[in-house]
């Protein structure tokens, strides 16, 4: 699982 | 979304609304940091330029709309409706000595080097470090008066309550974004001192007060 941002969080 | 995640957004948004309420009420913005709510202010815009380029639900688009002029009406009742209120000469913090490091740290640790994840990145690391100046603000002064703490709290326990959300969602959806797991363990660690105070204080009825 790559490293990504957590844009569906606030 | 876990429930971690969702205790502490309403754990944010119950900070926004007591701040605001503490100074419409008491129509003074004394003993808040200007300075930490305008970094705010900056965090929430830079973070949330996708808002209109990439929907993810209603409670997300809801959630960043509320934060964005929450915090635009925080900035502008400190500095225009009760400016006079507002305690200037001991919010002394200097905004740069966090503005220059974060936006720095953002060029160079980004998921992309593009405008919109440097700006997301920035976003998270100046939210990290912009409670100091409200922080240096009540050493400064000595004391915190109680809704001030209150807002301390929840706004430091919106952060902790995400990092209990990450471990959540790395062991479960082998989801891990590092840039937002490093940055909430430091914003958390910097409410630890207060977080002391608040419990061994505030909740036993007294104010809070910086021991010299």
């Amino acid at each position: 699982q790559p490293a990504a941002a957590s844009k569906d969080e606030l | 979304m876990t429930l971690f995640r969702l205790a502490g957004d309403l754990s944010h948004v119950l900070a926004i609304l007591l701040l605001l309420y503490k100074i419409w009420t008491t129509k003074s913005a004394a003993g808040i940091s200007g300075k930490t709510q305008l970094m705010f202010c900056m965090v929430y815009v830079t973070r949330y330029l996708d808002l209109f380029t990439s929907f993810i639900s209603v409670y997300n688009s809801t959630m960043k709309v509320l934060f964005i002029s929450a915090s635009v009406a925080t900035v502008y009742l400190i500095y225009f409706k009760f400016k006079a209120t507002y305690d200037g000469n001991h919010d002394t913090f200097r905004m740069e000595f966090v503005i220059v490091p974060a936006l720095i740290l953002a060029l160079i640790w980004n998921y992309a080097f593009t405008f919109f994840e440097i700006s997301w990145a920035f976003s998270i690391f100046l939210e990290a470090v912009a409670i100091l100046p409200q922080l240096f603000m009540v050493t400064k002064t000595g004391e915190a008066e109680n809704i001030t703490s209150h807002y301390l709290f929840a706004l430091g326990s919106y952060r902790a309550l995400y990092i209990l959300n990450w471990i959540d969602r790395y062991y479960f959806e082998g989801h891990w974004d590092p840039i937002a797991v490093t940055a909430g363990i430091v914003q958390t660690v910097l409410y630890g001192d207060f977080f002391y105070l608040y419990f061994t204080r505030v909740i036993k009825g007294r104010k809070l007060q910086v021991l010299p």
